[in-house]
C-alpha cells in the first residue's frame, strides 16, 4: 500500500488519497475538497483551508480568583495517553514556574495510581494518591485541598480511561466536575480531552460526548510521532470549535509541542 | 451503517423495476461511503467493491425479483470470505512450555490482553499459564501486569530488573527452565508498546521472539483504529511476524472496519476479541458477528 505522495504536484485524486488516508474521513474529505475545487493550486488552498479550520482561539477562561489554583482535567477514552500527557504537562508547567500538584484520579485501573506517581517524581512535583478502589471525587478534592494549603498554581488530575458509550461512567465525570467547582470558583477551568491520532472516526464521537459531558476546553492529539496523521482532529474542530491544543509526539516528558496548524498542515502535505 | 444506507438506496430503486449498471454504481458509492465511515481502508474498500460490482452485474441479482436483498446478501457474503469462513483457533502444539508474544502499538490493550489470555487458557483449556512482563520502559507496568495475574490466578513473572544486567536470550531461557521446573505449560509474554517505525524497537521485538521461538505472536489492535491499520499491520508482520490479530475494545461504538482491512490487506486472521475492561470480557472470533457489525 502506498501511503505517502511524492513529488510536487497534486490532483484532487492524489489529495483525496491523502485526506483519506490521515483520517479525515470522507464527510470532511469530500467537503475540503469541494471547497478547493476549480483552485489554480489545489495543495495550497486545501492547506489554508486547513489551517483556517484549525485556528481556534482558546474559550474565555472561567472566572478565577487572583491565586486560586488553576484545575485540569484530563479526560478521554481507554489507553489514548492521559496519564502519560499529564506527566509532560506537569513537567511544562514547572518549567514555566508554576508549582504544580497531580491527582491521581484513577482509582480503577491496575497501577494507575502508580503510573502517575513516577510521572510526578519525574517532572518533580507533588501527587496526591489514595488506595486503588477508593472515590475519585476523594483524590480530587484532598489535591485541592493541598493545592491551596501548598499554594500550587496547578493542580492536574488524571481521570480513569472510559469508552463515551458508558453512561455511568460518563455522570461520574459530571460528579467531579461538581466535587471541583464547589472546592475552588470556576473549577475544572480546563478540561483537556485526550485524542489518539491512531484511531478513526470514531474520535469524533469520542468528542462530541466529552464536549457534552465534561464541557471540553481543549484537545491533545496523542502519538502523532508515528505515522498516523491525526486527521479526525480537523472535523472535531470543524464541528465541536474544540481548539486542538497540545500534540503528544513521543513517551518521554519532552515529548509534548503546542499545537500548530501550520506544521500539522506542513506535514500532511509536504 | 450499511445495512439502513442499503435499504434506503433500495427503496429508491424499487421505483426504477430492475437493476441495471448505473443503479448498481449509486449504490456502491452509498457502501463506499458507509466503509470509509466504519474505518476499512480506502483502497480495501475499492477492491471489495470490484469485487461486489462483478457479482452484482451477473444473474443473482440483475434477474432478482428482490435485488436488494440480494445486493446485501452479497456484501455480507463477501465480507464473511474476507474475515475467515471459519474462526481460528490458537496453535499451543509443541512440547510445553508453548510461548505466545503479545505485541503492538501503544495503549492498544496488550497487558489488559495477556491477562484475560491467560484466564482463558486456565478456565477453558486446562492449562497453567506464566503471565510474564516484559516491558522495561512504561511506568508500573510489571506492577499492573502482577496485579491482573493475581486476579486472574495464574503465575507471573518480572524481567526489569533482569534485563538491566543480562541479555534476553538469557533472561528467556532462565524463564523457560523455570516454568518448566514449576508446571506452567504455556508462557505469555506481554512487550512494551512501540511504533511499527521505530526499526530499533522492532529489532528488539525480533530478539524476543528469536529467544522465545512463540508458537503464537498475537497483535493486539484497538478497534477504533484508523487508515493506519493496514501499514500498521504489515510493519509489524514484516518486523517481527503475526500469527493472529486480537481486536480489543470492542465493547465501544467503533464500527471495526480495520479488522476487514487487517484480513484484506494482510491475510492474518483474527483469533480473539476484548469487549471490556474485566478479565472475563473476552471472545472467541466469528466472523459472522464481526461482519454484521461492520455493517451496522
Ligand atoms: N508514541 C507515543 N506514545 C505515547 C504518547 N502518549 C502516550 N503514549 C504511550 O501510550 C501508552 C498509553 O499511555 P497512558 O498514558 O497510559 O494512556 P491512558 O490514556 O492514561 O490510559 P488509561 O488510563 O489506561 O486509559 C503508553 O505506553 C504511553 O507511553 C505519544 O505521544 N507518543
Ligand atoms: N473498554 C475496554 N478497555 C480495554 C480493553 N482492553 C484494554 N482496555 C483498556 O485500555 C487501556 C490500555 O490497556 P493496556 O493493557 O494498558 O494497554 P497496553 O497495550 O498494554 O499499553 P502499553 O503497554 O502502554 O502499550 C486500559 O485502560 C485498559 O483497561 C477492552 O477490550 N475494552
Ligand atoms: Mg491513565
Ligand atoms: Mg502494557
Amino acid at each position: 500500500f502506498r501511503s505517502e505522495k511524492e513529488g510536487a504536484t497534486y490532483d484532487l485524486k492524489s489529495l483525496e488519497e491523502i485526506l483519506l488516508q490521515a483520517d479525515f474521513g470522507p464527510r470532511t474529505t469530500a467537503q475540503l475538497l469541494a471547497q478547493v475545487g476549480g483552485s489554480r493550486d489545489l495543495a495550497a488552498d486545501l492547506k489554508n483551508q486547513i489551517i483556517r479550520i484549525l485556528t481556534l482561539p482558546p474559550p474565555p477562561a472561567p472566572a478565577r480568583e487572583e491565586g486560586d489554583t488553576r484545575v485540569i482535567f484530563l479526560v478521554g477514552v481507554n489507553g489514548v495517553g492521559k496519564t502519560t500527557t499529564i506527566g509532560k504537562l506537569a513537567y511544562r508547567y514547572r518549567q514555566q514556574g508554576e508549582k504544580v500538584i497531580l491527582a491521581a484520579g484513577d482509582t480503577y485501573r491496575a497501577a494507575a495510581s502508580d503510573q502517575l506517581q513516577i510521572w510526578a517524581e519525574r517532572a518533580g512535583v507533588d501527587i496526591i494518591t489514595h488506595n486503588p478502589g477508593g472515590d475519585p471525587a476523594a483524590v480530587i478534592f484532598d489535591a485541592l485541598k493541598a493545592a491551596r494549603a501548598r499554594k500550587a498554581g496547578v493542580m492536574i488530575a488524571d481521570t480513569a480511561g472510559r469508552l463515551h458509550t458508558r453512561a455511568q461512567l460518563m455522570d461520574e465525570l459530571k460528579k467531579l466536575r461538581r466535587i471541583a467547582g464547589r472546592e475552588v470558583p470556576g473549577a475544572p477551568h480546563e478540561v483537556f480531552l485526550v485524542l489518539d491520532a491512531t484511531l478513526g472516526q470514531n474520535s469524533l464521537v469520542q468528542a462530541r460526548v466529552f464536549l457534552e459531558v465534561a464541557g471540553v476546553t481543549g484537545v491533545i492529539l496523542a502519538k502523532l510521532d508515528g505515522t498516523a496523521k491525526g486527521g479526525m482532529a480537523v472535523a472535531v474542530a470543524d464541528e465541536l470549535k474544540i481548539p486542538i491544543r497540545y500534540a503528544g509526539m513521543g513517551e518521554r516528558l519532552e515529548d509534548l509541542a503546542e499545537f500548530s496548524p501550520e506544521e500539522f498542515a506542513r506535514a500532511l502535505i509536504p | 451503517g450499511i445495512n439502513d444506507r442499503l435499504s434506503q438506496v433500495f427503496r429508491k430503486l424499487k421505483g426504477w423495476g430492475k437493476l441495471s449498471e448505473s443503479n448498481i454504481e449509486e449504490t456502491l458509492r452509498e457502501i463506499r461511503l458507509a466503509f470509509l465511515e466504519a474505518d476499512v481502508h480506502y483502497q480495501v474498500v475499492n477492491d471489495f467493491l470490484s469485487q461486489v460490482k462483478s457479482r452484482a452485474l451477473g444473474q443473482e441479482v440483475i434477474g432478482s425479483l428482490t435485488p436488494g436483498q440480494q445486493f446485501i446478501k452479497i456484501v455480507r457474503e463477501e465480507m464473511i470470505r474476507i474475515l475467515g469462513e471459519k474462526s481460528q483457533d490458537l496453535d499451543l502444539s509443541g512440547s510445553p512450555p508453548v510461548g505466545i508474544m503479545l505485541i503492538g502499538l501503544q495503549g492498544s490493550g496488550k497487558t489488559t490482553t495477556a491477562a484475560k489470555l491467560a484466564g482463558f487458557l486456565k478456565k477453558s483449556r486446562g492449562r497453567n499459564p506464566l503471565l510474564v512482563a516484559f516491558d522495561s520502559r512504561r511506568p508500573a507496568a510489571e506492577e499492573q501486569l502482577e496485579i491482573l495475574a493475581g486476579r486472574v490466578g495464574v503465575g507471573f513473572y518480572r524481567t526489569r530488573e533482569e534485563l538491566a544486567s543480562n541479555r534476553v536470550e538469557q533472561v528467556i531461557a532462565g524463564i523457560r527452565e523455570q516454568a518448566q521446573t514449576r508446571g506452567y505449560d504455556v508462557i505469555i509474554l506481554d512487550t512494551a508498546g512501540r511504533l511499527h517505525v521505530d526499526t530499533e524497537l522492532m529489532s528488539e521485538l525480533a530478539v524476543v521472539r528469536d529467544a522465545l521461538k512463540p508458537r503464537e505472536t498475537l497483535l493486539v489492535v484497538d478497534a477504533m483504529v484508523g487508515q493506519d491499520s493496514v501499514r500498521m499491520v504489515q510493519n509489524f508482520s514484516a518486523g517481527v511476524g503475526v500469527s493472529g490479530i486480537i481486536l480489543s475494545k470492542l465493547d465501544g461504538d467503533a464500527r471495526g472496519g480495520a479488522a476487514l482491512s487487517i484480513r484484506a490487506a494482510a491475510g492474518i486472521p483474527i483469533k480473539f476479541l476484548g469487549v471490556g475492561e474485566k478479565e472475563e470480557d473476552w471472545e472467541v472470533f466469528y466472523p459472522e458477528r464481526l461482519a454484521d457489525r461492520i455493517l451496522g
